[in-house]
């Protein structure tokens, strides 16, 4: 053990497994998840090579084989609650996204929550089986997070009771969704659906992609990887054409809008019903972000304390790097971000979990305070997140530089939170339609609540500076 | 109408207050500009669009103060007496820090004045170094295992140096120790010049 770290921790002023236990919610979390860190990382099943040093290849190859591991392992240790599964997985990839990533947490989330009774019972197992491998297609590649600017369409043919998708333009091609390119053999398409001579918008539809047996792509599907890109370097990014590709009525998931036999289109209760997802999903990355920074943090602080250069008082021996004040103030704010961070996705998870409970009753009044928020703490806290990581790379000189850091991957691992599941300058302005509406209502006298109730009362109260 | 409060630099809940009202001001800011678009005869669209940058200073402002606000209010869940007291620095240091880098905000609503951001500087620094000691528990306390951090310079037993030349020694570059290019190219270059 380095002497320097020695001594830092004799000069811990409070007791550092109790707090371990707070950030985990409680000595028994605590406890559980190093249980499956141990399952883990004493397994030979999960030994590596070290990715930097493979081919992009290799490293898909690896992380397919570890991915493989870890399902018969889950089944072998009767692991099965979702966030114990999350954090098997993320400890066996080392954190590194991996190709199973959507067709577990968008492709079974999906047929959960919008498949009926019918179309769980034929696809639900299979893909819980991996004899299904799915994933989730949405982005094009002329259009993002702005969705119903997407082009791919799903038209109803009554005659055969088929749709037929189409990706009718290039800038249509289905662009983006991890394990698309290599791993998955179907794949949930947003399309927007035709029927009747009418468009009645985004709708979701299972379409198998590759043979279930030879795993070589279907008639009409033109499929692949787009190559190398900013870090997930296991996982395959792909494209997706459809070229008039007919798929049966009943693969379009109706759990809540439905299209009959002839083609008569019945609409959706609710146009908030994906708000839950998303909500959940925003949560998520808002906890990642704060793993990343603690990661980062963790590495820029340990290093400062063993690092000596230069001298504060002339003639002394050269000092660890973390006396320095600039070193304090580059890294210190962080390290209270991160857990301001963390402790922000822990409240949005379970205000989530609270709320989930009335959506499934049909009680959406939290829901739009919650997803507007949700919106704009997902873009905040990846903003601040993504300068922050930075500023803990460059802190540590020119090892931050070296991947044996670690700290080259956590940037390009992080960076992509800014732009996916909502591009955090479209979610601001979606958070900003809220907290205008909010504003309006509050000039209009209305007492508003939750976390825009300041607005009512801002008028009145005004805050003197302190005399000084 | 509610006393005015006056704002304590060292106190979190008056910093909260503070938060709050720098939102709601850049809130008004951005709705205002939105009217006064309006009745420049601009469409609602092309009023919002014409506003759309004081919106997302007045989201960044509420998501701001939300943060604030929750950290303040998970402070109220720690019953231990140490970990309060550093978990308040850090709570603190987040609140303060975010008021320097955004000192014009808050300038601009009238809710500091410049001497003020000075004392926020100074008690800054004195942050610092309070929080010194236990920077190294502080990470600690993310309990991230090595094969988790997979960081050579991050490794729990502070152990860099030895650890960075075993890796750069495992670099496949290095699985010989001449490299084939240097027979294939550079020595043959020799004899052509």
């Amino acid at each position: 053990m380095n002497p320097d770290i020695i001594k830092e921790r004799q000069n811990a002023t409070f007791d550092v497994e109790k707090l371990i236990n707070i950030l985990d919610r409680g000595p028994e979390k605590t406890k559980r998840r190093r249980e499956i860190e141990s399952l883990i990382f004493n397994d030979p099943d999960f030994k590596e090579e070290n990715p930097n040093f493979l081919s992009r290849s290799e490293r898909y190859d690896q992380a397919v084989r570890k991915s493989v591991n870890m399902i018969l392992k889950l089944r072998e240790y009767g692991i099965t609650d979702p966030e114990e599964i999350y954090y098997y997985k993320r400890c066996m990839h080392r954190n590194r996204p991996e190709p199973l990533d959507l067709h577990l947490g968008m492709f079974l989330p999906t047929l959960l929550n919008q498949a009926t009774s019918e179309q769980m019972d034929h696809f639900f197992m299979p893909a819980w089986n991996l004899e299904i491998i799915g994933t989730y297609a949405q982005t094009e590649m002329g259009h993002g997070t702005h969705l119903r600017g997407l082009e791919t369409t799903a038209t109803y043919d009554p005659a055969t009771q088929e749709f037929v998708i189409n990706s009718p333009t290039v800038s249509s091609i289905k662009w983006w969704p991890g394990g698309l390119g290599k791993t998955s053999n179907h794949a949930i398409v947003l399309a927007q659906l035709h029927t009747q001579g009418n468009c009645h918008g985004l709708h979701a539809f299972i379409v198998p992609i590759r043979n279930m047996d030879t795993h070589i792509p279907l008639p009409g599907i033109v499929v692949g990887d787009i190559g190398p890109k900013f870090g997930f370097s296991e996982v395959d990014n792909g494209f997706l054409k459809l070229d008039n590709v007919r798929i049966p009525r009943d693969n379009m998931l109706m759990k809540y809008a439905k299209v009959d036999p002839d083609g008569t289109y019945m609409k959706p209760p609710s146009a908030k019903l994906t708000y839950g997802t998303m909500v959940f999903i925003r949560s998520l990355i808002v906890g990642e972000a704060a793993q990343a920074l603690a990661k980062s943090c963790t590495i820029a602080i340990r290093y400062s304390a063993v690092r000596h250069q230069s001298e504060i008082r002339p003639g002394e021996p050269e000092p660890q790097i973390i006396d320095y004040q600039t070193q304090q103030y580059k890294l210190f704010p962080l390290l209270a971000m991160t857990y301001a961070f963390t402790f922000v996705g822990q409240y949005m998870k379970e205000t989530y979990h609270r709320i989930s409970g009335d959506i499934s009753q049909g009680d959406f009044s939290e829901l739009p305070e919650l997803h507007a928020l949700s919106a704009g703490l997902k873009a905040f806290t990846t903003w601040a997140a993504n300068g922050a990581v930075e500023v803990c790379r460059m802190s540590c000189g020119g090892h931050g530089y070296s991947c044996s850091s670690a700290l080259p991957d956590i940037y390009v691992e992080l960076t992509p939170m800014c732009t996916y599941e909502g591009e955090n300058t479209v979610m601001m302005l979606q958070t900003a339609r809220y907290l205008v509406k909010s504003y309006q209502q509050a000039k209009a006298g209305q007492q508003l609540s939750g976390s825009v109730s300041y607005l009512s009362d801002a008028e009145q109260r005004r805050v003197q500076p302190q005399p000084v | 109408a509610a006393r005015p409060t006056v704002v304590d630099i060292n106190d979190l809940a008056s910093l909260v207050e503070v938060y709050k009202l720098r939102a709601a001001n850049l809130v008004q800011l951005a709705a205002k500009s939105i009217q006064q678009e309006l009745q420049n005869r601009k469409s609602q669209a092309d009023a919002w669009n014409s506003s759309a940058t004081d919106l997302v200073r007045a989201s960044d402002a509420h998501c701001h103060y939300v943060v604030v606000k929750l950290f303040t209010e998970k402070l109220g869940e720690i019953n231990d007496t140490a970990i309060h007291s550093v978990l308040s620095t850090l709570a603190l240091l987040y609140a303060l820090h975010g008021i320097q880098q955004n000192s014009g905000d808050f300038l601009l609503a009238g809710l500091l004045r410049g001497p003020q951001v000075l004392q926020i500087s100074v008690r800054i620094k004195d942050l610092l170094s309070q929080l010194r000691p236990n920077a190294v528990a502080l990470v600690d306390s993310f309990d991230i295992h090595d094969n988790k951090l997979n960081s050579v310079l991050g490794r729990y037993d502070g152990n860099v140096y030895e650890n960075l030349f075993e890796w750069a020694r495992s670099s496949p570059l290095n699985a010989t120790e001449v490299h084939e290019s240097f027979h294939k190219y550079l020595k043959p270059l020799r004899a052509k010049l």
